[in-house]
């Protein structure tokens, strides 16, 4: 019997399906940014200032801006000299930067609301916002640490919001819009040899690029009962991390910088969950995080049989072999450091372990669980996302001060003109 | 296997139906009225989502009523309704607590009542 081909999931499931190439749905231009929010569109890359014209987009460096905006950061125009703003508050000298990533779901930020699943949170008007989850593939990448750029007050997505992307904007306004996140739920190192052809940067004609390759699970992880025999060997990461760098040396402007991001230790997330009730067993108690997990695996529907099981010699084997992928990871980033004639590669370790680390030191013992995504037991949630943009960020500060570009002097004057700069 | 994505929604979306009723104090039939109601009436792609969910639980809100009123586990309906079921070779897979007499026990109890709807609904395998 096909679900799908029943009344009333027919169109559902065409409509999810809809959304499986992950490309903008509306593009009139084909430039690879498009002005409507959903599906593959604003909340995943700046928004088109023009979607009818190709050479108009977020991250093109502009002729003078005089006329129109070409790179949509919404600069533009002359001041009382009749000097082109762009001239004087982006001058040429300064580096900016736009930022991408290729990653996975935790890099677009999966999240399922609670309120779906659990009946005393549950509420009718939830459901409300259903197209909009459906259509971002159950992604928030607008709420996410690397290109989230907005604070949704609906209740089915709190926290707070802080990002790469905001502080990169926040030390340079001109970088507006400048955001694209190719993050695939789902996505491997196998996966992002395609996914990373959605990039969309002209190496001639556009600013250079801060790009996150962070694909923190899905080389461990799978849904298949002999897990270990389908996850990624080093060898294997070797191969495809050093394709990956290659096609973005030759796609992506000169003076860009790649930031390899280690895979994560899943095992924090069975010790911190394995005694909580799962939202769709806390009114009537009877159902376990370790129980979600081993059903989901019975259903050979698991994100990740790896990490999500009551077998520990099975969770120890998996750490083995991220850790593996990690070295390997590591090896890259120090051998090819500055051997890309268009990019320097650096590795740093998954900023989730040191946030979830902080956290438990701060909040005590057992309470990582508040940073876990609570209907899928997997995820980090918006406020691990949010503190993993603000762990990167001073990262990137202290130890790669040159991966954020320059800090624009002009700033308070950008936002005297041109205030939110034509939003998101 | 034994139905994946498709079992574990299923699975979720009763268990859920259930407890709403439950906590909400609402009827199952009322709860099932509000599931669509909530509903945008289009999608930007044009999708009826609102339509296409009244077209589901008008086939489906009978036979769900039934088994509801006979406090099957949401594992037993979603098996019953054939989103789930267990392949040859394959073990079990279940979310709930387990009902009396076993999954396939309480199926066979419920035989008649499926029967009975699912023949209306001319699902062939019925």
């Amino acid at each position: 019997l096909e679900p799908c081909s029943w009344p009333g999931l027919k169109r559902i499931c065409e409509l999810a399906d809809s959304v499986l190439d992950h490309n903008p749905a509306v593009d009139l231009d084909g430039d690879g940014f498009s002005s409507v929010e959903a599906l593959r569109g604003s909340a995943w890359r700046g928004r088109d200032c023009s979607d009818v014209q190709k050479n108009i987009r977020p991250g093109v460096i502009p002729d003078s801006d005089k006329d129109l905006d070409a790179n949509c950061n919404g600069i533009y125009g002359v001041d009382a000299n009749g000097v082109p703003y762009e001239e004087t508050l982006c001058p040429k000298n300064l580096t900016s930067r736009g930022i991408v990533v290729i990653g996975d779901s935790a890099m677009a930020h999966f999240h399922i609301p609670e309120q779906w699943v659990d009946a005393e949170l549950f509420t009718w008007e939830s459901f409300s916002h259903l197209p909009y989850v459906l259509e971002n593939e159950f992604d928030w990448p607008m709420m996410s640490s690397t290109t989230g750029f907005v604070n949704i007050t609906w209740p089915i997505s709190p926290g707070p919001v802080h990002s790469i992307y905001l502080q990169m904007k926040e030390r340079n306004r001109c970088v507006h819009r400048d955001y694209q996140n190719l993050a695939v739920n789902g996505a491997d190192s196998f996966d992002t040899q395609y996914n990373q052809k959605r990039l969309s940067r002209d190496p001639v004609n556009d600013y250079p690029l801060l790009v996150l390759f962070a694909l923190v699970g899905n080389d461990v992880c799978n849904s298949y009962p002999d897990t270990l025999s389908h996850m990624t060997t080093p060898e294997e990461m070797r191969n495809n991390v050093l394709k990956s760098l290659e096609y973005l040396n030759s796609t992506i402007p000169a003076d860009s910088k790649v930031l390899l991001v280690g895979l994560a230790d899943g095992r924090v997330l069975y010790d911190s969950m394995y005694q909580r009730f799962h939202p769709i067993g806390r009114h009537n108690q009877d159902i376990t995080y370790p129980q979600f997990y081993d059903y989901f695996g019975c259903l050979q529907a698991t994100p990740c049989q790896g990490w999500m099981t009551s077998n520990a010699t099975l969770r120890d084997l998996t750490f083995e072999r991220a850790d593996k992928l990690n070295q390997v990871l590591f090896d890259v980033a120090k051998t090819y450091k500055n051997k890309f004639t268009n990019l320097e590669v650096n590795f740093l370790e998954c900023p989730l372990m040191t946030v979830l680390e902080d956290w438990e030191r701060v909040h005590g013992p057992g309470s990582i669980h508040q940073l876990v995504e609570a209907v899928d037991g997997f995820h980090p949630n918006q406020k691990a996302q949010s503190l993993i943009a603000q762990y990167s960020w001073k990262y990137l500060g202290k130890y790669l001060p040159h991966y954020l570009g320059d800090l624009n002097p002009h700033n308070h004057q950008i936002r005297d003109i041109f205030g939110d700069q034509g939003g998101h | 296997i034994n139905g994946g994505y498709y079992c574990f929604g299923c699975t979720m979306a009763v268990g859920v139906l259930q407890q709403i009723a439950e906590v909400h104090n609402a009827s199952i039939s009322e709860s099932l009225e509000s599931v669509c109601k909530y509903l945008p009436e289009l999608s930007s792609r044009g999708t009826h989502m609102r339509r296409e969910c009244q077209t589901l639980i008008r086939l489906l809100g009978p036979v769900l009523i039934e088994l509801f009123y006979t406090h099957e586990t949401p594992d037993v309906i979603c098996h019953a309704l054939r989103f789930c079921y267990t392949e040859t070779g394959e073990r079990e897979c279940r979310l709930f607590p387990l009902p009396k007499g076993g999954i396939p026990g309480r199926l066979e109890k419920l035989r008649p009542i499926l029967r009975k709807h699912l023949v209306k609904l001319n699902i062939p395998e019925f």
